[in-house]
């Protein structure tokens, strides 16, 4: 028996919301720890990764490990039904062919259940190492879904070029090109969830294509911060921390100069 | 001219 109960219903929402628009089937496994989920878009070049610890349920039980296959559109369909103060319980048998949900308005005068099909998908597992990175970015969330934004008006590939001083997200294209840099926050600026700040080894220069950039930060909605985390030749991590439950993380290959 | 490589070449399968 598996079941996991969330107050805060729209969380649920937000994190699909966060990944249907690059990954559309997926296997989330639900085990004493918690929830997570490892899937590549459709191209294999990038990566999304959910950790959902079990103690940032309100209620977990997993008497034992099950993989829930999952198609992300459809369960969006159902994430849909459900009001955004609702509180959300999945529920799945040990062996499940379908996963039940259930929708309580915050005053119980409302309760619906919707059961989703499960499907069997088969899915490769990347294994990635534990690494320290060059250069960890810390910025407000909100401020890199902007950057992205903005600049893939004008082109599809970003540099990002990180140095202590701060991160400059560079684009050019057939109408010109930009630059913005973000710089390091002195420690009197403001709120900390603002604050833009910089860990840093060596500067690292590596280029990205905006376009998946622009599917990592739909995002945004699970927390005001969001990590970047980056070292030579290798994929960025772009990690959102979802408080008191866990994160989401994206990685993506750097485009290479040929 | 940018070649996007894919995750593969940079992690192993699990």
């Amino acid at each position: 028996m598996f079941e996991a109960r969330l107050t805060e219903g729209s969380l649920l929402k937000k994190i699909i919301e966060a990944i249907k628009d690059l990954v559309q089937e997926a296997n989330v496994d639900c085990s004493e720890e918690g929830l997570t989920m490892q899937a590549m878009d459709a191209s294999h070049v990038s990566l999304c990764s959910l950790n959902m610890r079990h103690g940032g349920f309100d209620h977990y039980r997993c008497d034992r490990s099950i993989s829930l296959g999952l198609n992300l559109a459809n369960l969006g369909k159902i994430l849909k039904c459900a009001g955004n103060d609702d509180v959300v319980t999945l529920k799945a048998e040990d062996e499940p062919d379908t996963l039940t949900l259930m929708f309580e308005s915050p005053n119980q005068e409302r309760i619906s259940d919707f059961e989703l099909k499960l499907m069997d998908i088969e899915t490769e597992h990347l294994g990635i190492p534990n690494e320290e990175y060059k250069c960890t970015i810390s910025m407000p969330s909100g401020e890199f879904q902007r950057i992205v934004r903005d600049l893939a008006v004008i082109g599809e590939t970003c540099i990002i070029t990180c140095t202590k001083e701060g991160v400059k997200f560079s684009v050019s294209g057939d109408l010109g090109n930009g630059n913005v840099t973000v710089r390091q926050s002195s420690a009197a600026d403001g709120d900390e969830k603002d604050q833009v700040k910089i860990q840093m080894e060596e500067p690292v220069t590596l280029n990205f294509a905006l376009r998946y950039l622009g599917f990592f930060t739909k995002a945004t909605p699970l927390g005001s911060t969001v990590k970047l985390h980056m070292s030579p030749d290798v994929p960025i991590v772009v990690e959102y921390p979802i408080d008191g439950i866990g994160s989401i993380s994206y990685f993506l290959a750097p485009k290479i100069d040929e | 001219f940018w070649l996007q490589r894919q995750l593969g070449k940079y992690y192993e399968d699990a």
